[in-house]
């Protein structure tokens, strides 16, 4: 059986998963890449009520590892293209 | 689902559990989610019986071992078939029943979770709701269903009726027969006061839409409206059979003119006059009251206090005074250091406020003073816009002619002020010319729209016409080959 404490923290997925990250906001620019992962991850904080650095701090490590609810938390995120198509 | 205005409507549901997961063991995982559901009145189907039946399952239940979450619902809404797999909840095989409680996993939990997401709930940022992604460990004996959680179905399905009854009524008293109570005109309006003043009638029971309060609290789901020595009992904004009633008809000992009033978390009420303050348990006052307010809490005013407001669904205590507040803890009968703060952290109250109540669902608070009442929203902490509205229309049901003819003392007047005189000042400054306007625009607008539903008329004949002869042109050319 899968055990989420075993998997190895994939964070981009992670962020995607759950709606933090729309499926093609990363491009190739690093700047671009980072910025734009700083505020998923500081959004995501926000969420759990944990410090927001925007960086992957301890608590924030914690917290993802931890096993939770398939259904991601900003589902407006992954309907929003579909939405205005 | 519930973005797009969905909602489960039909009462007859069903649900099917497809599978356990063996670790916890078939019965276990079947009591844990029929536990669950249970709440509802859904219906359970067999697999068996329901494809037999060729009954719809809305619902099913399985286990998947997907990417170690705790579980998972998949939520499709085909407007146009209703599909029978409308959602599917999947809480995953690796948690368990028994697992300890610090691990926070319980497929009860689990199943409870996943439900609130098929019938529309999203995941909540408060830690202690069930519907946070990662939720606590909560007692599954006697589960009882977050705030957070209750707000967010009540807001997709609205409050049950059923919470709109009162739970506990008080009792009711025998009313001493007066003439005015008489079988005979029980369902006519109180009489009126005479136009030039708001005098009391002539039993001295007054009425309910001359406003001026001195308190408004609610017991037991139930509103009650202190005026002087009388008081009104509502339910549904219509005054009980009976009311007004004289007070200490009915807590005895109790004198006129209170100014706070509020239920304890263990059911008692809390009444306020001056510097002293009365405890009844139902109608019968506790020994040893009335006491000085100081005996209750060392820095409340010891004057009295305005209002007193019990917030039940986070077990807190509110007095206010002028334009001060002050938290009160009923388990160690002192206020929280800190206290006295200003009225400015509850944007948009006045001052001084002399009633003030939680809503049903606890979103809202409200706060009453003259004839007016504001809405508070507990998660933004501010005033709703439109707001103060008025009393007497909207919780007393008066119509616009009383609220009218009752318009003095909107500003918190305490006393009734029986030497005002009303004066009826009828204001016309429109001009003429606006009148004029008001009449040739729009009869303007409706000739512009009658020519053009004249026009699309004429081109929609003109297009027929057009559409047949090609279809003529077109035929001859098959005709012939055929």
């Amino acid at each position: 059986s899968v055990c989420a404490e075993d998997r190895t923290l994939m964070v981009e997925t992670w962020l995607k998963t759950y709606g933090y990250l729309l499926p093609h906001a990363i491009r190739t620019s690093d700047l671009w890449q980072e910025t734009v992962l700083q505020a998923a991850v500081a959004s995501m904080q926000r969420f759990y009520g944990i410090p927001v650095t925007g960086r992957l701090d301890q608590t924030t490590v914690e917290w993802m590892r931890k096993p939770r609810c398939g259904v991601p938390d900003h589902p407006h995120a992954s309907r929003h293209q579909r939405k205005r198509r | 689902f519930a973005l797009t205005g969905q909602k489960w409507r039909d009462r007859k549901i069903s649900y099917s559990i497809s599978n356990f997961t063996p670790k916890v063991g078939e019965k276990d995982t079947q009591r844990a989610i029929r536990r669950a559901f249970g709440s509802l009145s859904w219906l359970e189907n067999l697999c068996s019986a329901s494809a037999e039946d060729g009954m719809k399952v809305l619902v099913l239940l399985g286990h998947l071992v997907l990417l170690g979450h705790l579980g998972h619902a998949n939520i499709c809404y085909c407007p146009c078939c209703w599909a029978e797999e409308l959602s599917s909840i999947t809480p995953v095989e690796q948690q368990g029943l028994k697992l300890p409680p610090s691990s926070g996993n319980d497929l009860f939990l689990v199943a409870v979770h996943e439900l609130g997401h098929a019938l529309g709930l999203e995941h909540s940022n408060d830690p202690s709701a069930i519907m946070a992604p990662f939720y606590q460990y909560m007692d599954t004996h006697n589960f009882k269903l977050p705030l957070d959680d209750l707000q967010g179905i009540q807001k997709i399905y609205g409050v049950p009726t059923a919470m709109m009854e009162p739970t506990r009524p008080l009792p009711t008293l025998p009313t001493r027969r007066t003439p005015s109570t008489s079988k005979h005109d029980r369902h006519s309006r109180p009489p009126r006061p005479p136009a030039d003043r708001p005098a009391l009638p002539g039993n001295g029971r007054p009425n309910i839409c001359d406003g001026n309060f001195n308190t408004v609290a609610f017991f037991r789901r139930e509103m009650f409206v202190f005026k002087d020595r009388w008081f009104w009992r509502l339910r549904n904004n219509k005054v009980q059979e009976g009311y007004p009633m004289q007070i200490d008809q009915f807590w005895k000992g109790l004198p006129p003119r209170i100014d706070a009033t509020y239920e304890r978390p263990d059911g008692k009420f809390v009444f306020f006059k001056g510097d002293k303050y009365w405890v009844f348990k139902e109608v019968t006052a506790e020994p040893g009251y009335p006491r000085s307010l100081v005996e209750m809490g060392s820095t409340l005013p010891k004057d009295g206090i305005d209002t007193a407001l019990r917030w039940e669904p986070v077990g807190k205590t509110y007095f206010f005074k002028g334009d001060q507040y002050w938290r009160y803890n009923e388990e160690k009968h002192t206020t929280d250091p800190g206290y006295p703060k200003p009225m400015a952290v509850w944007k948009g109250i006045p001052d001084a406020p002399q009633g003030a109540f939680i809503s049903r669902e606890g979103h809202y608070t409200y706060f009453y003073r003259g004839k007016e009442y504001w809405k508070f929203d507990n998660q933004k902490l501010a005033v709703e816009p439109g707001y103060p509205k008025s009393v007497l229309r909207d919780w007393m049901g008066c119509d616009q002619s009383e609220v009218g003819r009752s318009g003095k003392g909107n500003r918190g007047d305490r006393q009734l002020t029986l030497d005002d005189v009303d004066i009826l000042v009828t204001i016309n400054d429109v001009p003429p010319t606006v009148n004029a306007i008001a009449v040739v625009i729009p009869c303007v607008l409706s000739l512009c729209v009658l020519v053009l539903v004249y026009t699309i008329f004429q081109f929609k004949h003109k297009g027929a016409q057009q559409s047949a002869a090609m279809q003529l042109y077109h035929r001859y050319p098959v005709q012939e080959w055929v």
